[in-house]
C-alpha cells in the first residue's frame, strides 16, 4: 500500500507468471494511510473472505503499525449494523517485493479483449505453446499440434484509420484493430510462450474492453489491461524457440 | 540467472 493506491502482485509456484494488480486509491470510499506497507497475504484466504461480500456491501481492510494481520470488515449498506469482520493473517514468503526493470519495449498492439481471449483459448486447444510475432504490418499469433500437424494462426492486421472504431466500442467490429499500433513499434519482434499462461492472462477481458500486449525479444511477455481504477498486468516468461 | 520459460532472473528485489 502506498500513497498512490493497493499494488497487489503473486507469481505461480512454477515462476512462469507473475501478476501485478494497482487499484489506485480514487477507486475507494475512503483511503487512509500513514506509511507505506508491504503484507503477505494468502491468496486463497483473502479471496475467500472477500467472496462473502455481496456487490453493494461495504468493505473496509485495515491493517495496524507491526499488524500480523488484516481485517476485513463487511458491512451491509443499508444496514449499517450488520457487520461481519474476518482476519487474514500474514504469511513470510520470505521475499519482499518484486521488480521487472523498466524496459523500452520493441513492439505493443492493443486489441479486443474478447477476441484476445477467444484466441488464446483456440490456440490453447491445439499446443501448450504459441508463437507471436509483431511486424509493421500487424501481429500474428501461431500454434502448432505437432501431433496433428494442425496449425491455428490469429492474424490482426494494423488499422489503417485509428480513430475508425472508436464510436463502436460495445461491438467488436469485423476487422481486428490495433490501436496506436505506429506510435510503439520499434522493430519485428517475436515471442514464444505457454498457451496456458496466456489463457490465464486473457481471462480478464471483463475488466476492460482492450488489451495490450507489449513484447520485447528474450524479455518476459506483458499483457496488460488498463481501466480507470488501475491497470493489471501480467508477465509471462519466454520460451525460446528451438 | 535467467531459465529457460521462467522468469527468475529477470526480477530485482526490492
Amino acid at each position: 500500500c502506498s500513497k498512490e493506491g493497493i499494488m497487489l502482485q503473486g507469481m505461480d509456484e512454477f515462476h512462469i507468471s507473475l501478476v501485478e494488480f494497482f487499484l489506485s486509491k480514487r477507486s475507494f470510499e475512503s483511503y487512509a494511510l500513514c506509511h507505506d506497507l508491504c503484507m503477505s497475504l494468502p491468496i486463497d484466504s483473502l479471496a475467500t473472505v472477500l467472496k462473502k461480500a455481496n456487490d453493494d456491501d461495504v468493505c473496509t481492510l485495515k491493517a495496524g503499525h507491526k499488524a500480523k494481520v488484516l481485517t476485513v470488515a463487511i458491512e451491509t449498506r443499508d444496514q449499517p449494523w450488520l457487520v461481519s469482520k474476518h482476519d487474514v493473517p500474514f504469511i513470510d514468503l520470505g521475499s519482499e517485493y518484486l521488480v521487472i526493470s523498466r524496459i523500452p519495449y520493441d513492439a505493443k498492439i492493443t486489441v479486443w479483449s474478447t477476441r484476445f481471449a477467444r484466441l488464446a483459448h483456440e490456440l490453447h486447444q491445439l499446443s501448450g505453446s504459441l508463437d507471436i510475432q509483431i511486424i509493421h504490418e500487424g501481429a500474428r499469433f501461431t500454434a502448432l499440434d505437432e501431433g496433428s500437424g494442425k496449425k491455428g494462426c490469429f492474424i490482426f492486421r494494423r488499422a489503417k484509420v485509428v480513430d475508425e472504431y472508436r464510436d463502436s466500442e460495445d461491438d467488436e467490429p469485423a476487422g481486428a484493430i490495433i490501436h496506436e499500433f505506429h506510435r510503439y513499434f520499434h522493430k519485428a519482434t517475436s515471442l514464444r510462450v505457454s498457451t496456458k499462461y496466456l489463457v490465464h492472462a486473457s481471462k480478464r477481458a471483463p475488466l476492460s474492453s482492450k488489451v495490450s500486449v507489449l513484447m520485447k525479444e528474450d524479455q518476459p511477455l506483458l499483457v496488460q489491461y488498463d481501466f480507470y481504477e488501475g491497470v493489471l498486468k501480467f508477465y509471462i516468461a519466454p520460451r525460446i524457440a528451438d | 540467472m535467467k531459465q529457460q520459460g521462467r522468469l527468475d532472473g529477470f526480477f530485482t528485489v526490492k
